[in-house]
């Protein structure tokens, strides 16, 4: 709610859970070749 | 996209997996809502559109259905974000954008047609706000942040987050825009100036276990305050150290034990004998140093010789690690270390070198040993204790814990660079001060 100019917007949170760490492991498979173009990218940066 | 090498690597390396504060928004008239990551390590405003038929994670959230809003215009240009975990593709779109009860008039936003990550399937959230600089913009659009500030719709331009870390409590925190609560707060706040626009990134300076130097930043790291990160990311050298100081598990490194058996000795010997500590890896035979820092062997002879190959990572990995065992040794020569004490200590320091952006358990029963963590920002401590620093994974019996560091290596000129997410914002409130172009922390209330 805006209150003396400030807005203020609630922000919920989500506790870390097993599902999002297996979805993790499953990301980084995935995203292994991204990962190392960027570490070459550092080298030759 | 802006054709910046320099832009990507960074925006790349974001993980929205562990994001973990988000709220509310609506897009159109009347408004539709949606959950979005309140972002500062980013500058676009992207949600799911209602035309995104082929990705899974579509029908798993809200989407933006333009015919249903009456103050829709059509942009259509293309858009494609890539972030280390997870990519949107889809195309600019214009509407009013709802934030708390301010109207956000003709604001850019990417309508997301395809979401293919496994990253933004499982997600709580629909979509990201970015609250960082226009510089990193997508598409170059202007973000919602600019447009609050240019329709005078705020205060002041300035923003400031708290999240709350009380496990126990349902509240997650709460973002004001156009000032600060000083119910959040204690104290005041440290303010350090922007140093490179884009991100909200800062100079930083030495990094304490326990109240003791770790060496590496003592001469200057940058760090970014990022909102859509869970965790505290810096350079493997320190978070070695802080692995090792924790009992965080690591990955053994056998190039790293190769190089203190058989070089530990004469590396010791060189820093006593005031050798130029950036040299040492070079004159061993393990780096080509050029000028600025270590460069491998294997680079080297590919530079040198076109019709050689490089023949795969291990002097790679041997220079790097003879760099970071100088850091090491020198850290504890300054502590009065002896020669033996050093040997062992930085071959245990082997066992303990984090996998890169990868999670590291500790034991949750030994919180109450833990030393404290303390990064120098702006000439002051700002401390973390275990319990802040430590994440809880699960319940009961089966909880488990991971340490709420990670490691992150990034070259100079940009780095060595610290990425400060929700582990160090949850500790300490954080504004955003765009008038002045500079951010303070405070112990957060």
């Amino acid at each position: 709610a805006s209150n003396g100019g400030l807005v203020r917007i609630g922000l919920k949170k989500r506790n870390f859970d097993q599902n999002n760490r297996v979805a993790a492991e499953l990301e980084s498979k995935e995203g292994g070749a991204r990962r190392t173009s960027i570490r070459k990218y550092y080298l030759r940066g | 996209n802006s054709g910046d090498p320099e832009d990507i690597d960074i925006v790349s390396l974001k993980n929205y997996m562990d994001a973990q504060y988000f709220g509310e928004i609506g897009i159109g008239t009347p408004p539709q809502k949606f959950t979005v990551i309140f972002d500062t390590g980013s500058s676009n405003l992207w949600v799911p559109s209602s035309k995104c038929y082929f990705s899974v994670a579509c029908y798993f959230h809200s989407k933006y259905k333009s015919t249903s809003s009456s103050t829709y215009k059509k942009n259509g240009k293309p858009a494609d974000i890539h972030y280390g975990t997870g990519a949107i593709s889809g195309h600019f779109s214009e509407d009013h954008v709802t934030v708390g009860d301010l109207v956000v008039e003709n604001q850019e936003f990417i309508e997301a047609t395809r979401e293919p990550s496994i990253t933004f399937l499982v997600a709580k959230f629909d979509g990201i706000l970015g609250l960082g600089f226009q510089e990193i913009s997508v598409g170059n659009a202007v973000p919602v942040w600019y447009n609050m500030v240019k329709q005078g719709l705020v205060k002041e331009p300035v923003f400031s987050f708290w999240f709350n870390r009380n496990a126990d409590e349902e509240e997650g925190g709460e973002i004001v825009f156009g000032g600060v609560d000083p119910n959040h707060y204690k104290g005041k706040h440290t303010y350090v100036p922007v140093t490179q626009k884009g991100y909200w990134q800062f100079d930083m300076g030495d990094v304490l276990i326990d109240g003791q130097t770790t060496g590496f930043c003592a001469s200057g790291c940058s760090a970014i305050a990022d909102s859509g990160t869970s965790l505290l990311a810096g350079p493997t050298t320190i978070i070695t150290e802080v692995n090792h100081a924790i009992g965080a598990t690591g990955v053994v490194s056998q190039e790293c034990k190769a190089v203190v058996a058989e070089y530990g000795e004469t590396i010791i010997k060189m820093i006593l004998e005031k050798d130029q500590p950036q040299k040492i890896c070079s004159q061993i035979g393990l780096c080509t140093f050029d000028g600025t820092q270590g460069v491998s062997m294997d680079i080297k002879s590919v530079v040198d010789d076109n019709t050689r190959k490089a023949s795969g990572g291990l002097h790679d990995a041997m220079c790097s690690t003879c760099e970071m065992t100088v850091v090491w040794m020198q850290n504890q020569l300054k502590q009065n270390q002896t020669q033996d004490r050093i040997l062992t200590y930085v071959n245990e320091l082997c066992d303990r070198l984090p996998s890169p952006m990868g999670e590291s358990a500790v034991d949750c029963g030994s919180l109450s040993s833990m030393p404290n963590v303390s990064l120098t920002i702006g000439g002051k401590v700002f401390d973390l204790r275990p319990e802040q620093y430590v994440l809880k994974v699960g319940e009961g019996d089966a909880a488990q814990c991971i340490s709420g560091f990670t490691a992150l290596d990034v070259p100079p000129p940009r780095g060595p660079l610290w990425i400060l997410g929700d582990v160090f914002m949850g500790r300490y409130h954080t504004v955003f001060d765009y008038g002045n172009q500079r951010v303070g922390f405070a112990e957060a209330a």
